[in-house]
């Protein structure tokens, strides 16, 4: 799971 | 003045059957779940990195079915040779998210 906004939501970062 | 879509319907019936494969759940498909799709493309992953930025157009950590078309457009266009765009093209916006 991805927290909503910041780029957290990319998940190849 | 509706751009036509530039995924063609034959490759967004491709891109829709691997979707559906992948096991959505409401619809849409987690990062972890499109992330080992995107891997087995070889492309650096710099480059998928960027290719998630331009898909998925809401920032939820989520693809539905025309952000996942527009990812995995940008991967086959990639490893054809094009460079993946820093910014999406309007005629890659899918006209449901325009």
């Amino acid at each position: 799971q991805y927290p909503a906004g910041g780029s957290s939501t990319n998940p190849f970062l | 003045p509706d751009l036509p879509w530039v995924v063609k319907p034959e490759e967004k019936m491709k891109f829709h059957s691997i979707f559906d494969s992948l096991g959505p759940v409401g619809g849409m498909l987690s990062g972890d779940k499109v992330k080992p799709v995107l891997l087995n493309s070889k492309l650096p992953v710099d480059i998928l990195g960027r290719v998630w930025e331009l898909s998925d157009l809401d920032r939820d950590g989520m693809l539905d079915k025309d952000e996942f078309s527009v990812a995995m457009y940008l991967v086959y266009r990639a490893l054809e040779g094009e460079p993946v765009p820093m910014s999406l093209p309007p005629p890659l916006v899918p006209p449901s998210k325009r």
